[in-house]
Formats: structure tokens, sequence, C-alpha cells
């Protein structure tokens, strides 16, 4: 019947958690008699320490009670659940079961008011305690979830002060006094409340009575609260549905009567609060830890918190190269060592350094991918072929910028070759690219072969010279011979030889006289 | 204690059963 609101943030007061009490174990349950206005009422005062773990709201007959409509005794609901003290819960529809207002049992979104405006209590998953009014969005978040949630009608104390008349307003649309929310307040009744006081603790208020007959109202559950230092607290299903069962057994007087209508039975309701030893929250110490006397103990070295839910590799935190796993450090590629503080060494690399670099000619090895940066002049996955003619520099990525595409030094780019021609393809002009040294001995070899050559030629020359100077010189000598003779002139009378064969007796040969044709 | 079930009959209800009024 109220205004719902679904999204933003309504007013509720969240009280922190308190630091854990140590030794601080289970419910402390306070039995009352007081009177109010004349009138004696009987009962119950409970707190427990530490409400994450030992506070809990439960589905009628255990989890799916909601679902499937089911309504249960509070005895029936707390036993298996194995509560200390249990008392009823939310309100419910009577005619269908159907849990009403916000329901969280142990984690579990089981129900939501669509945001309807009444009064909710509930415990995040931090140990937050949440008393007042809640959005749709509120009740639905995830960053710190609810872990336990219900609604009742009527915030009673917000901040330690009355909040009944606020409460009205916001929960209701009724202003006349004499409306059913209006006599709902101030009927007298048997009533219960949940809320939480200055140390943290949690609270629960039980007080029997008959509606118009016994019990107390909304600003006498109030009132007494407030004496015992609550400081916020909702109110919840009163009448025939309050409930006050310890360690599994009905400890106080329903008003509903029972078939034999000589007696009273407790009504078959549907939420039920409930307090029990400290659990560990979550029951299974998410999974990585046993629950000891409501303590998680966690399994394996690295897990760690209340909840068991947090890896803790050390201060160091893997030296931000690795990431918290539950079985230590795992180190990211490039990285080994208990906190991955050491980086790959000699030719190792990738995960925990367990694979061999293949980098050759000194390249280096990335340690994370054993990728190979290769060395000036070398190229290839492993560094291990020469830059390709005409390329040098990082990689073999510049092209060599010599005349005629010379290759150039693959390391610096220097083009120290030359175009040479060489004696054996003088001719064919073609230009051969040298090394220095090639060039030089290329030159060399050129001005040894061109030396020789020429050489070679000169003295061809020199000898055909001498040889023509020769011929030259006898036949012009000849010449002149032959010349004078027939030119006349000056002659050389020569003696005939005897006739018929007798030499003349000049004529003997003299011993030592060359030859000499010719004789004056 | 097989007291069985209660006559629900000690009924304190915040609104009227019968009149649903539209939410605001």
């Amino acid at each position: 019947d109220c205004a719902r609101v679904r999204v933003g943030s309504r007013e509720h007061e969240s009280w922190p958690p308190s630091p854990a009490t140590p030794g601080a174990s289970g419910a402390a349950v306070r039995t009352f008699v007081s009177h109010f206005a004349g009138r004696a009422v009987a009962g119950h005062l409970t707190r427990a320490a530490e409400p994450l773990r030992t506070f809990a709201v439960l589905e009628p007959g255990g989890p799916g009670g909601c679902a499937s409509r089911r309504r249960a005794t509070v005895e029936e609901t707390a036993r298996p659940a194995g509560c200390s003290v249990a008392q009823n819960g939310g309100f419910f529809r009577m005619g269908t079961g159907e849990c009403l207002g916000n329901v969280v049992s142990d984690g579990r979104l089981v129900s939501s008011a669509g945001g309807l405006q009444n009064a909710q209590f509930g415990i995040r998953r931090d140990g937050t305690m949440v008393t007042g009014y809640l959005s749709e969005e509120e009740v639905l978040d995830t960053e710190n979830p609810f872990v336990q949630l219900l609604s009742g009608v009527v915030w009673l104390i917000r901040n330690g002060s009355v909040y009944i008349n606020e409460s009205q307003a916001a929960e209701c649309d009724e202003t006349q006094e004499t409306g059913p929310f209006s006599k709902f307040v101030n009927v007298i009744s048997a009533r219960t409340a949940v809320g939480h006081d200055r140390k943290g603790q949690v609270v629960l208020f039980h007080a029997d009575g008959q509606t118009e007959q016994r019990g107390i109202n909304l600003w006498e559950m109030a009132e007494f609260l407030l004496k015992q230092d609550v400081v916020n607290a909702i109110n919840l299903d009163g009448g025939g549905s309050a409930t006050f069962v310890l360690n599994g057994t009905l400890g106080s007087y329903p008003s509903d009567h029972c078939q034999d209508n000589m007696w009273r039975c407790p009504r078959s309701v549907s939420t039920v609060v409930c307090v029990h030893e400290p659990r560990c929250q979550p029951p299974d110490c998410s999974g990585h830890g046993t629950c000891v006397e409501g303590r998680c103990q966690c399994t394996g070295l690295f897990w760690r918190g209340a909840a068991c839910d947090k890896l803790d590799c050390g201060p160091s935190n893997c030296s931000q190269h690795g990431l918290c796993t539950e079985t230590g450090c795992r180190c990211e590629a490039g990285w080994t060592g208990s906190n991955c503080s050491e980086a790959c060494t000699n030719g190792s690399f990738g995960e925990d350094c367990a694979k061999k670099c293949q980098c050759q000619n000194g390249a280096a090895c990335d340690p994370a991918q054993g990728t190979c940066t290769c060395p000036l002049g070398f190229t290839g996955d492993t560094c291990a072929q020469e830059c390709p003619l005409g390329w040098h520099g990082p990689g073999c990525q510049r092209p060599c910028k010599c005349e005629h595409q010379c290759p150039c030094d693959p390391q610096t780019g220097n083009c120290n070759l030359t175009q040479v021609p060489t004696l054996n393809n003088i001719l064919s002009r073609v230009k051969q690219c040298l090394q220095p040294s090639e060039v030089t001995l290329q030159t060399g070899e050129v001005s040894l072969l061109t030396g020789t050559a020429w050489l070679a030629l000169t003295l061809a020359l020199v000898f055909l010279l001498l040889i023509s100077t020769v011929v030259n010189v006898s036949l012009l000598w000849g010449s002149r011979v032959e010349r004078s003779r027939r030119l006349g002139g000056a002659y050389v009378y020569h003696q005939l030889q005897e006739m018929n064969g007798e030499l003349l007796a000049t004529e003997k040969e003299q011993p030592g006289d060359a030859h000499n044709p010719f004789k004056d | 204690f097989g007291w069985g079930p209660s006559l629900d009959d000690d009924l304190l209800l915040p609104y009227p059963r019968l009149r649903a009024r539209p939410a605001r």
C-alpha cells in the first residue's frame, strides 16, 4: 500500500561492523516481566555479537520456503538450522503464505519488495548493519551486497530516537488517526522487533500478549528498547505470529488458539530470525577453508581473511610481476622466483623462464616472449641471417643508398664499395661493386694487370722497333751499296780470279784474315 | 509437541486485508 522507490537512496542508517570480541560467542538471552502502564508483560531480549557470523534470516522450513509459499512454525524452521534463539520474522500474506517485503537469507536474494517503502533491517557482506528505508536499487546492490535482510512495518528507533511518527508518514498513506495503520501502532498486543545496540550487537525483542487484551503498543516497545541502549530497530510481525524459541523449543506463550481453544498453539509463520553459534560467513569459507567454532581456518598457504576469500602472497605482492594464486605467485613471462623478483637469465624466457632462447649472433632475447632483437647486420627470427644485399641497419630494414645499387656495409650502411672496371670486363663495360680490400686488391690487380700488360706491350713494341730498325738499317745499307755500285763514280778494282780455276798466288788465304768478300 | 495448527485468530495487521490500495 505504500510508495515504490526503484532507484536512488532512501533514509536509512548504516552501522559499521564492530571489531570482533574474542571469546564472545553465541546469544545472551534475558527474560523479563515488566510493567507497561500497569500491565505486566513477559518477554525476552537477546543480544549477539558479530552479527555477520551469528545472525541469519531463514526461509520457512528451510531454503525455498518463500518460493513455495510455505509456512512453518518457528521451531520447525529453527531446529534444523541450529538456532540458539529464533523468533518469527517478516510479514506474510495469510491467505497464500507469500513472503512479503525483501528477503535475503545467507547471501541469497529470496524475494524483493520492488522498492515498497517499509522498514528494513539487514547486514551487508562487510558486516555493516542497515536499518531504515531502501530503494530497490539499494536492496539489489552488488558492490557490498546484503547477506541477510528482512522487512518489517514501522521504524521504531532511528539513531537512538523514537521514529514512529515519521514511519507512519513514510509507510502508509493514511492520515486519519483512527485508520488501521494507526490502530496497528497504538493497540496492545504481542510484539517482536529486531535492531542493534551501540556495541554493534544484534538485538532481538519479544513480548507476549494478545491483541487488545495483553501486551504492549509500539510506543512502549520503542521506549523499552531505548532503555536497553538499542540504537536502531524495526517492528516485526506480532499478534498470533509472535513466537520465541530457545534451543529449538518454544519459549513463549503464543496468543493463537489451538483447534481445542483450551490451549494456545504457535502459528505457522513465514521467515524466521535466527541467532546461532558463530558461523563462518559464508558457511563454507568460500570453499577455501574449514569452519571451526565459527572461524574459517583457511586451507593452503595463501588464502586469507575471515571468509578465506582473499589471496595474500606477502607484502611484496609478487613484486608486481605476477598474480597471487592459491599456490603462490604465478609469475608473468620473463620473471621467476617465489616473489617473481628475478628476471629470466642466461638465455631463458617465458613462464618461469622455462624456455631456451634461440637467438644467435649476440642478439638480445626478450625474457617474456623470447623474441630476438638482432644486432646491426643480422635479421631473421633468430638473427641467424646476415642482411640481404642492399639492406642494412637494425633488422635490415634500411635500404643501402649506394650508387648503382651497390650493397653497403650491413652494419653501418656505409657505401664503402666502389665501382671499378676490371680488365676482363673493361670491354664489356660491366661495373662490379667490390669491397674496399677487394677494390684495393682489384685496383692493384688491375693496375698490376695493366702494368704487366703495358710492360709486355712496351717490350714487344721495343723489340719490334729494334727489329724494324735493324731491318731498316740493313735495307738502307744494302741499298746504298747497290746504288754505289750502279751509280759509277768511285769504284773498286777487283782483280779477277784465275780463270779456269786456279787461284792467283795473292789469293791464297792469309791466316787470320776474315774472309772478307769485300777487299780494297 | 503435537499441538497441531493454530487457528490464526489473533491477527495484528498494519494494513486492512480487504482494500488493496494502489501503490503511490
